[in-house]
């Protein structure tokens, strides 16, 4: 059985995407086969993989909407053991649609639990907004990572994402736990610094060791379309991000 | 009549709520009257001006959703011609039922139509993403300022958004123009550089004159709850904020 990690905040620009893209494939570099899964509108991780938006005519739009086998959308993404379930422009369709429909917040979990291929790891990327798609997400995960940056309006955002986990924890996935992620943070920085260790003593356990600087390297990986640990191997955001794959996989054992 | 500007884009994270604050901010300065309307469910214009979300009674939502009056919800921010409509989590459900509502997208401006009180400049913050409530704000629109990143993911949203102005002009909002705000500029990054002159290829006139660096600044104003060019009134970013100010009255007046 796959281990699924959620990517999830609704703060936008936190670093989602490319926190998928690269613990993904830091995954698939220590041995393990790995599905990516997208989940937001705007189609980044389709996009960051190669994949132009446009020209994908299923995608989880219609796993979700009209029970198409998640199998038959899979695609290669030319890294081998790694995989993509993309997304399109269609995905606002899905969150209008979706509350309509009884039990709809378990249709992606019934969905991932019904692959025919087995994955040791499944990571979602969620768009900025904590709608039906986003909780479709929450409900199936073993694990939330809630990527911040050590800045004002992302902190605020975890505190309102914590009734959000206890909603669905009561509701429709009661073993969800939950793991804060640094992203983008910039050492020099003092607000980053200070706001680094409030994060620190409030969530203490909640906050993985792992964190992750700030690195223009990433921004270029964006645009090849490579990961950041294939385009820039020695790099601080590669290794850093290696770390976290490290650590996640620890957690994942201990489960 | 107010001339109503709107301040959106798919892409999270890109200074759409710090535009509002510090645009806002910078046209008080000059001498305008001016509403502040805030349409996410972050609620960060909200907390950014001091107002803890969970305590709004009344917000936005009341008006989309009950045509509460809008005159019936607006506070004073504490800075003299400042006002704000605030916003609470309450949003998400606006997002989910106004579509349900013939003649939904029409809503927001009427509201702001009958405002009785006389404001020079309305500025609206949008979510994330582009459903009901954000089409509110493009059909209440005269300019839609689009703040972008110098970075692939979120250049690649303003192409999406073209097709959603070309819906919206041709379904509710006929005289609906665009421009396109360069934000959190770095100058040293060689990415930023060469993204920056694509844009300007691309766009020409359709990209705004002023643009705004990285400033740590901003940063630390968030925190505060005071709009920059108060707290660091000689600050980059306050300079280049006002320098936005000049050109969007500016182009007010020509239309
Ligand atoms: N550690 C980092 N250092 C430098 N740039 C980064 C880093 N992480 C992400 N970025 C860049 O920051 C921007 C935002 O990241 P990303 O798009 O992954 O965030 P997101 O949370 O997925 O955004 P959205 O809310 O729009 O989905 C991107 O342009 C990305 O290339
Ligand atoms: N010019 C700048 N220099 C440095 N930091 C900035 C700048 N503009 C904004 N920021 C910071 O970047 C972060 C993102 O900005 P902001 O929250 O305004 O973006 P947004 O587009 O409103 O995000 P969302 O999509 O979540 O609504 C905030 O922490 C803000 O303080
Ligand atoms: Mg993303
Ligand atoms: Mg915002």
């Amino acid at each position: 059985m796959a281990y699924i990690i959620t990517i999830a905040n609704e703060k936008g620009g936190v670093s989602k995407t490319t926190s998928t893209i690269s613990l993904g494939a830091a995954l698939v570099e220590s041995g393990s086969k790995v599905l990516l899964v997208d989940l937001d509108s705007q189609a980044n991780l389709t996009l960051a993989l190669g994949t132009e938006p446009e020209k994908v005519q299923r995608s989880v739009v219609n796993v979700l909407m009209e029970s198409t086998p998640m199998s038959s959308i899979i695609q290669e993404t030319g890294i081998p053991n790694l995989f993509i379930a993309p997304s399109n422009h269609e995905m606002g369709v899905a969150e209008r649609f979706l509350p309509t429909r009884s039990g709809y917040e378990q249709l992606l979990r019934k969905a991932l639990y019904s692959l025919p291929e087995s994955f040791d790891f499944i990571i979602i990327d969620c768009p900025p907004f904590m709608g039906a798609v986003t909780i479709n997400a929450l409900t199936a995960a073993d694990l939330l990572v809630i990527p911040t940056q050590a800045e004002y309006f992302s902190i605020y955002a975890i505190r309102n994402m914590m009734g959000l986990i206890r909603r669905v924890r009561s509701q429709s996935n009661p073993t969800l736990t939950y793991r804060i992620l640094l992203t983008m943070f910039d050492r020099r920085n003092r607000i980053h610094r200070t706001l680094a260790e409030q994060l620190h003593s409030t969530f203490a356990n909640g906050l993985l060791t792992s964190r992750v600087e700030i690195d223009t390297k990433l921004r270029e990986s964006s645009i090849t379309g490579l990961p950041i640990i294939y385009q820039f191997p020695k790099s601080r955001a590669a290794i850093q991000y290696r770390a976290l794959a490290q650590e996640i996989m620890e957690y994942a054992k201990e489960e």
